[in-house]
């Protein structure tokens, strides 16, 4: 199974 | 204040309706250099990165930054009631609570304006680091429209795989299941009809076609579009729009659980 990962967890917040 | 000029106001109007689906509102954030929006869809799942620099346009003035919160669905109204073939100014007074909108016909003898009230929006940046990507595909968008129309219809995730063989879309669904393979090719004349393929090393990732789908909604802004990919890390759609800009989405992956 997949599951939608968030951009969060990718980009950092500035 | 800022004024901005754009001869060809018809990219505007593609540009907002290529955006106000996936996003409903963020900041155009203009400086000297150009305008800039970042913004996320509601989800956090994607995220809409434009640029549009000053010499693009046929007249930038910025004296101050200035972020001016636009609301996509309103601006789009008011962009409805410009006509194709218009040069569209956009001004604000710095510190303005609005947008003016001027519209001039080509032959200079219908001329409108319209004011759009500016919201005031916390927006959450994101950094997004430059990297290299394991695989960079260009093809043509109106190619990459259809391969992504064709498979929401079967399935609602695609696994985009990169290889020396080429790049291929498998999707599946109740239906059954669907694999649309491009290959490298650069046979045709025109540059915006080859597709090229430049891999450093394989990659497959798994996305949500229905967001693939949305980011096509930019197609008439520009002939070629450009997949980025790399091992789990968000995929990247970028329309190159003229000399004028870019517009780049991102869409974060499917991951196993």
């Amino acid at each position: 199974r997949q599951t939608q990962s968030g951009l969060g967890a990718f980009f950092k917040q500035t | 204040m800022f004024e901005a000029r754009i001869t060809q106001g018809a990219v505007l109007k593609k540009l907002v309706e290529a955006l106000k689906e996936l996003v409903t509102e963020g900041n155009f954030d203009v400086s000297s250099t150009g305008l800039q929006l970042q913004a996320m869809d509601s989800s956090h799942v994607c995220l809409v990165s434009l640029a549009l620099r000053e010499d693009g346009f046929e007249h930038f003035r910025c004296d101050r930054n200035m972020a001016m919160g636009i609301h996509f669905q309103n601006l789009s109204k008011i962009l409805k009631c410009a006509g194709n073939e218009d040069t569209i100014t956009l001004k604000a007074e710095d510190n303005a609570d609005q947008l003016t909108l001027m519209f001039e016909s080509s032959n200079q003898d219908r001329i409108s304006d319209f004011d759009l009230k500016l919201m005031s929006i916390e927006s959450e940046h994101l950094g997004i680091p430059d990297q290299e990507y394991s695989a960079e595909i260009k093809m043509p968008s109106s190619e990459y429209q259809r391969i992504v129309r064709d498979l929401t219809s079967i399935g609602d995730t695609v696994l985009i795989s990169a290889t020396k063989e080429g790049i291929k879309f498998s999707t599946s669904g109740d239906v059954g299941t669907a694999n649309v393979t491009l290959r490298h090719n650069t046979t045709p004349e025109k540059p915006e009809e080859q597709t090229i393929i430049d891999l450093k090393e394989p990659v497959a990732l798994t996305f949500a076609l229905r967001y693939l789908n949305n980011f096509a909604k930019a197609t008439p802004l520009a002939p070629v579009v450009k997949l980025s990919l790399t091992k789990d890390l968000p995929i990247v759609v970028e329309y190159q729009i003229g000399e004028l800009g870019a517009v780049k989405f991102y869409l974060a992956p499917k991951i196993d659980d």
